[in-house]
This record gives structure tokens, C-alpha cells and sequence, in this order.
């Protein structure tokens, strides 16, 4: 007899952790830095703050591999009323938005609550003071698994005399640091190398402690939030769209105010192919207008490309910079893509190349993939980038040797990553995401083969 | 300013359909039939039916690319009661137990209507008749994708004249025929190998009729519902199972009847170990009395090893006679490992090897990857399976050759298969299971190493 029940979201993944990337105690220590970190950097950057973030890994349990992790930020921290569900309910996040920030799920701490309760009983800790709060408010709790809600163990506030703000947060977690100290300082470092703006400090448990200065002071212009991209939209986006309404529109307003790239013309054009009257209510449009106007905007080729404005990319110069201080190569080419589009998502590739010098030769390209300036670090050979960067035949850029000094850096940014799991190690094989990735690295390419044609009629040269 | 909200568990998969394998038009199509039709194997075999499933798909629009697929078999239904969860609210399941199943997250089916409902608008159809009713039953309905319920368009019953019972499933999908055909026809071949007791219908979008006739009458034992292990307990689940007791047992009768492996004198053991009384009532356990029972029963060396009640493996018979009549080889060998359990799950790792005969020669084996009877086709190069692989130096085993004809099969069967996304394509590395993947594989190749010594020796003599 079959017994049917439901679970609710936080149920489903603490059953289910290796989903979001927490599959043994080595990568639940990585994930834990990882989505912690990336949470800092999203409450910073993009709020045009200079990041300073401080990372402890401590032993605490001489039997038990349990360690304390501590992060601190000087971000734009969290309102007191909202912390509880910020980090105790699965699910609730603040960038469920058409803007290019690394968070997107409202899931990531929260997996790091429901892997602590599961082989340690101390609560989860935040501190935390809101830009331009008089108070900081302090919170013990951990997530009530079957309900998904916060269960709140202490809750107090105290004046804020300095004025800072910010978020500390302590987690307790059983976890593996000899099996993941690689992983988590290559982290850390690639992080690092394409924020020249951040410090970071990292303490780790044997106590080694890791300062990385802050080069510049010159913020990277932060993403803005925008409305979806007609290409690529889809009928319950638009049924959700109409169901938020704040005004009684008709469909034609409806299709200018709610979406970015539609103009008076474009949306009469787009009404008149799908058949509709310009004066219906959007509310009252029934499932099969609107079947017939997500057909007709899916195929639709005028609408002005999307808008760049949600994107924040690394750029060519800082790319040049940091490949330039890792490995002291013969030669770099960088190239920041122009804004396309999947899904209704803006998005744009940038790839950088390094050959020669200090890196060690090698049968294939070291590979660094970035999503939303967030290094990835594990399932490279299941990443669409390796997939793209294995299908290059280098010997048409002008490499001979089956051994080769080269390293290929890309960088995918976009109001949505198309990650292959909830975990953000690798990216999907979306169409258009992997045709640009084959264009930039291509381009890219062409100037090494430039440099290598250079360098081998000057070996000719002197050969003479 | 950041807007805080929470989302639901069907709005977070809409939203990200590539995290259950929709990632594209093409792999929609192949992840529907997929779902559909591992649901109605897990409707027959486990319940003793031997199974008869059909499979359409036919293409019903020649402007957009919209299927209708169908899936009928003759399992043991659907209560109507529940057929509105079942199929519109996501994380809702009848395999939320411990025993060997193809289903596991309670989303597969639910997945698929979601991509139905971006792109065209008929709502998902079901008709079933519970093995025993004297009704069928109709459903049409779509799934609230912001309340994660059913909508129910229609709903009606007519009397079941012919006793017939199962499921008849009808749902529409834009997806790209072309493109997934050949994965397709994959899925539906290993899976009719591997299961002689099912017949098998398939009419593609081309009119093409494929019968996949039985081959036998006998069906595997079916795996039961079995208790936790308590080797890899954790203190939710802990608190989930005190939570949920029928009785008010004290810790000791609460150990000894919730977990399977623990005995009286085990479970005094553990509870001295752990230091705590045996007639605590198990409600009144406090969470840091959880957390060191916990931590002994993780560490306590003196479990039976779990039982493979739970389990179904294919068994070496069955693996030999597959590789045999689809590769022709000139050996055959299979090994199915002893039961062993990772995070209190137990497992069974079985392999096969093919050498020779038909089989093309080539630089990497033909890797054939099953989970819980399932074939996995896409994501072959993050699999553990595949890492096992590619580690194993062939040479050891008597190939010589840079191009080698040889079939690896290997099939993991567990009460819960460690998946690295919920799309189910590919395993995560988990050291437990990577271990027993390896010495399967080994197992196997030894007599393959045997074969080759035969057949030189026997070249030899001939050259003689
Ligand atoms: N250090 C922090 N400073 C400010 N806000 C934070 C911080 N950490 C978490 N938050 C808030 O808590 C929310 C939930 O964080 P969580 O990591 O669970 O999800 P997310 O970052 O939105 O998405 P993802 O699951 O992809 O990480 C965030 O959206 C953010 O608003
Ligand atoms: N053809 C069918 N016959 C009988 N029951 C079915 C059938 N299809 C679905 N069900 C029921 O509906 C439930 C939900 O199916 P769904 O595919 O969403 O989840 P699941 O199979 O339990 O897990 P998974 O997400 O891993 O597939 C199943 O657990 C099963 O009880
Ligand atoms: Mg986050
Ligand atoms: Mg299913």
C-alpha cells in the first residue's frame, strides 16, 4: 500500500544535501565558506560598499572534527525582523529579482543550518546592524525542519555606539578541514584576485592567518534591477506578471510598463501577430491570448537587445591585471562580450587567456570558470565552459606541442546563472550561453596566435 | 533597499527547471518520458505487476513544436482522493520511505507539468482506476504555481465494466523531437533490457511503432520498507522519528524498535556509551543527549550490516544475458557486491563487463551507468561512476591496445540514491559507494584478465 505524504522545502533538502553541495564533511566546510562569503560580498559590492570581510575557521572539538565558523562583513546587514526567516526558512531571499547578484535560490545559508543541526546541537548566531541603525541585534536559532520555520532561541539588541554595520554570523559545523583546506584557500584566493576592492582575512584551524590587502578603492558600478526581457518570457511569467498588477492596464500599457525593450510600435505589432486588442484589460486576458502572446514575443526579432544596466562584469582590464599577478605569463588577451539574452535573462560572457611564462605546461588548458563573479571550483568536467574549452582544436591558434603553458579564464554573468545543481559548481548547456563562450575564447585566442606567430619569426629571425 | 520574499517549493523549480533536467527543449522532452514512465515501473514491479507501459508521442502542432505524450500502464493506480497531490503539488510522494525505489524527491512528474505550463496552455489529463475499484477515474488540472497546489479543471468517474486498473497519464510539451530522438530511444532500449518482465510500446512523433515484446514471466522480489541503519543517524532524523512515535517508548525500547541491526544488548551498550539512563522516555531526551547518541551510534562498530530487504539488485544472471544480447561480446563477467550502507542507506553496487565480438574498438570503454534500475544517459563525465572508470589502468587487466573493445556496466541500487542534481542524470561522489564502484569493477575485470591470458596462450600455441 503506498503512503503518500509532503514534506516541506527544508525537509526536502536536509533528506537530499548533496543536491546543494553539501555531499561529505570536505565539501560541506567549502560550501559552508562559500555561500557565507558570497553572502557578505552581495550585502557590499553591489551596495557601493568597499568589502571587508573576515573568515575564521576554528577547531573546537579535539574528538569530534567540529569546527566553529565565524564570517564577518561591514555590510548593509539585515532588518531585525526579517533575520528569523533570512536564515531560518528555505526558501526566502532577498534576490529573487532581475539583478546580477551571486545569491539567487534563498537556499545557500540555509543549507549551512540544516547540515550543522544534523551532527552538532549548538544553535546558529547572528549579529547584525542595518546601515544607519541606532542598535545591534543579536539572534540564536535554527530552522525547524518539518514546518520551515525559525525557531528563535535568544533575541536581544544593544545601542550601537560606533555606528557600525554590518553581519557576523557563527556556525558550528562537523566537517573535514585536511580534505578541503585546498579547495577552500583556492576559493578564496581566486575571489580575491578579481576583487582587487575587498580585504579578506582568513584564520584557518591550525591557526594559520591569511590577510589579502585591498588594491583599489574603485568600486565596479553596481548591477540595477530591470524588467524582464519579452525574449524568452513564458506563460506563467506572464499570468504572474498580470496577478501582481498594481494597476488596472490594459494589455497594451501592460506590455510597456512590465517588460524592458517594448515601445509604443513594438507592442501594437506584437498584438496585432497575436491577434489581440490593444484596449483588452490585462486581467482579463484569457490562457489563450496569452498563449498566442508569449508565441508570438518568443519569435518576435525587433526587440532592442537587453539592457546591460543588471549586468556587472569584471572587464578586460582586471582580468588582464589579475591573470597578469597569478601566473606572470608570456602573453594575456582578454574579452568582455556584448550583452545577449536566454529565457527573457540578460547575460555576457568575458574570457581571458594566458600563455607561457611561469605556467607549467600541461596536456590541457588550466581552466578558471567564474559565474556572477563567483569562482567555481568543483564538477569542472560538467561544466558547458570545459565542454567548449575541450572542443578547440588549439593546434588552429598556433600551439604544436601536446604539452602546453595555457590558461583560460571565463566569466558568465547574468541576472540568472543556469547552474546544473542548487550546489552553483557548473553551469547547463544553454544554447546561446555556449555559442558566446565558444566566440569569446575564440576571440580571445586570436590574439595568442598573433603572438605566437610573432615569437616564432623572431626565433627564425635569430636562428639567421 | 533589498525586497525580502518567500517563494514556493513549485515557483523555486519553475523558476529553475534546469535543476530537474529541464534544461533545454530537447532534454524536456527525454526528461517527460523518463518520469513518466520510472513512475509507472514503480506502479507495477514493486507492487508484483508485470509490467505493460505505452508510450506515445505525437506531434499535434506544425507551426509550434507542441507533443502530446501519453503514458499508459496497468499498475495499481492512483487513489482519486490523492491524484490532485499527487500530480499538482511539488515535494509530494508515495517514496518518502526506505526502500529501493525509481521515484525518491516527490517532484518528477510535477516538473514536467511545470514545463508544460510555460509554453502552451492545455491543462495535464490523468485517468486512473486503483487496482481493486470498481471506477475510473478523470482528472484534468494544472498546478498554482505561487500556492504549490492543484487546480482541478475537471473531475469525473464512470463505472470500470472491464476491472481494469492503472494509469493513464496525457500531457503537452514545445520540445525538440530531433534533437533528443536518439536519447530517447536509448532510455526506452536499456531500459527493456534490464527488465525481460516488461513489455514495452513506443510510437514516436514520425509514426514509428517500436514493440519491446516480455521475454519472462518472473519478476524480481520486490524490496520492502525497511527501518533506518543506524550507522550515519543524524540528529534530525532523530528528533523526526521521537517526534513522530506511536508509543511512549523509553530511549532503550525506542532504539531497539525504530532501527533495524539494534538488539537489547546493542542498544545498553550504546546507551551506556552515550551515558544515558535506558528508561528515559524518548520524548523526554534533551538535544545534547540526542547529539552524543548520535555520535556513538555513528562511531559503534558492532551493527549488523543493514539488510538488503530494501534492496532489488539486477543480479549477475540478468546483467550477462543483457550485455550478451545486446553486445555480442566474446566474454562476459558480473559480480554483485554484499550490501553496505553510507548515511545509514543501505547499498549494493553491481557490475558487468563486456569484452570482444561485436563490440567497436575504442580509446575509452562504452560505460553503461544504472542507478535503482534506472538508465543514466546524460552528465556521463561528472558521474562517480565514470571517475571509477577512468582510474582503472586497462593495461593491468591485459589490454594492450590503444582502441579496445569493452562494455562497462554498473548499477547502484540503494534506498537513496545520492544524485547530483534532482534531474537525476548523473551520481555524486560519495566515498562509500565510490569504494564498492571500484572493487565491483575489479571483481569483474579479473575475469576478463583471465580470458585474455586464454586466449594468448591459445594464439600462441596456434602460432606454433
Ligand atoms: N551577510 C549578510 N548580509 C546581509 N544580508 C544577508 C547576509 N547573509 C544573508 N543575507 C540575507 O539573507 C538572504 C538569504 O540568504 P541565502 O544565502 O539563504 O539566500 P540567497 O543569498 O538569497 O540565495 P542563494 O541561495 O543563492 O545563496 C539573502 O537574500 C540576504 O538578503
Ligand atoms: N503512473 C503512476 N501510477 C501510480 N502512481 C503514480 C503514477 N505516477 C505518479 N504516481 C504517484 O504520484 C507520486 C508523485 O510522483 P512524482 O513523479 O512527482 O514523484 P516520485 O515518483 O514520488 O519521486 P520523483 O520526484 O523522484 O519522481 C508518486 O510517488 C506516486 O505515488
Ligand atoms: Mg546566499
Ligand atoms: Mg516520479
Amino acid at each position: 500500500k503506498e503512503r503518500f505524504a509532503s514534506i516541506s522545502p527544508a525537509e526536502f533538502f536536509k533528506r537530499n544535501p548533496e543536491l546543494v553541495g553539501f555531499s561529505n564533511p570536505s565539501r560541506a566546510l567549502y560550501q559552508s565558506v562559500r555561500e557565507t562569503v558570497e553572502n557578505s560580498l552581495d550585502a557590499t559590492d553591489i551596495h557601493l560598499i568597499l568589502p571587508s570581510v573576515k573568515v575564521s575557521l576554528d577547531r573546537i572539538d579535539l574528538e569530534k572534527e567540529v569546527y566553529r565558523l565565524t564570517i564577518e562583513d561591514n555590510g548593509i546587514g539585515i532588518p531585525p525582523q526579517v533575520v528569523p526567516n533570512a536564515f531560518g526558512k528555505v526558501l526566502y531571499s532577498s534576490k529573487y529579482t532581475i539583478r546580477q547578484t551571486r545569491g539567487m535560490y534563498g537556499l545557500g545559508v540555509k543549507a549551512v543550518l540544516l547540515y550543522s543541526q544534523m551532527y552538532q546541537d549548538r544553535p546558529f548566531e547572528v549579529q547584525t546592524s542595518p546601515r544607519g541603525s541606532n542598535r545591534v541585534y543579536y539572534f540564536k536559532l535554527k530552522i525547524d525542519i518539518s514546518r520551515n520555520e525559525p525557531i528563535i532561541f535568544h533575541r536581544s539588541s544593544i545601542e550601537n555606539p560606533t555606528g557600525w554595520h554590518g553581519t557576523i554570523i557563527t556556525v558550528y559545523l562537523v566537517g573535514d578541514w585536511l580534505r578541503s583546506k585546498q579547495k577552500i584557500y583556492e576559493y578564496i584566493k581566486r575571489t580575491y584576485i578579481l576583487s582587487p576592492y575587498a580585504e579578506f582575512t582568513f584564520r584557518d584551524p591550525e591557526g594559520n592567518i591569511t590577510y589579502y590587502p585591498r588594491v583599489t578603492n574603485k568600486l565596479p558600478r553596481p548591477p540595477e534591477e530591470v524588467k524582464p526581457h519579452p525574449y524568452g518570457v513564458d506563460i506563467e511569467l506572464l499570468k504572474y506578471l498580470i496577478a501582481t498588477l498594481r494597476y488596472q492596464y490594459d494589455v497594451r500599457s501592460f506590455l510597456i510598463n512590465e517588460f524592458q525593450s517594448i515601445g509604443e510600435i513594438t507592442a501594437e505589432e506584437i498584438l496585432k501577430q497575436a491577434g489581440v486588442s490593444s484596449s483588452t484589460p490585462a486581467s482579463k486576458l484569457t490562457d489563450d491570448q496569452i498563449s498566442k502572446l508569449v508565441e508570438v514575443m518568443k519569435k518576435y526579432e525587433k526587440f532592442r537587445p537587453p539592457s546591460a544596466d543588471a549586468l556587472s562584469t569584471l572587464g578586460e582590464e582586471l582580468i588582464t591585471i589579475g591573470l597578469n599577478k597569478v601566473f606572470s605569463p608570456d602573453m594575456v588577451s582578454a574579452e568582455t562580450r556584448k550583452p545577449k539574452a536566454y529565457q527573457g535573462h540578460p547575460f555576457i560572457v568575458e574570457a581571458g587567456i594566458a600563455y607561457g611564462g611561469a605556467i607549467p605546461p600541461s596536456e590541457f588548458p588550466i581552466v578558471l570558470r567564474y559565474a556572477n563573479k563567483i569562482p567555481l571550483v568543483y564538477d569542472e568536467k560538467s561544466d558547458v565552459i570545459w565542454k567548449v574549452v575541450e572542443e578547440i582544436d588549439w593546434r588552429r591558434y598556433g600551439i604544436e606541442e601536446n604539452q602546453f603553458p595555457l590558461v583560460v579564464l571565463v566569466h558568465l554573468c547574468s541576472t540568472k546563472v543556469p547552474y546544473k545543481s542548487a550546489g552553483k559548481e557548473s553551469i547547463a548547456d544553454v544554447e546561446e550561453i555556449e555559442k558566446e563562450i565558444k566566440f569569446a575564447i575564440m576571440s580571445a585566442a586570436r590574439q595568442l596566435r598573433l603572438f605566437l606567430l610573432e615569437r616564432k619569426k623572431q626565433e627564425d629571425e635569430r636562428k639567421r
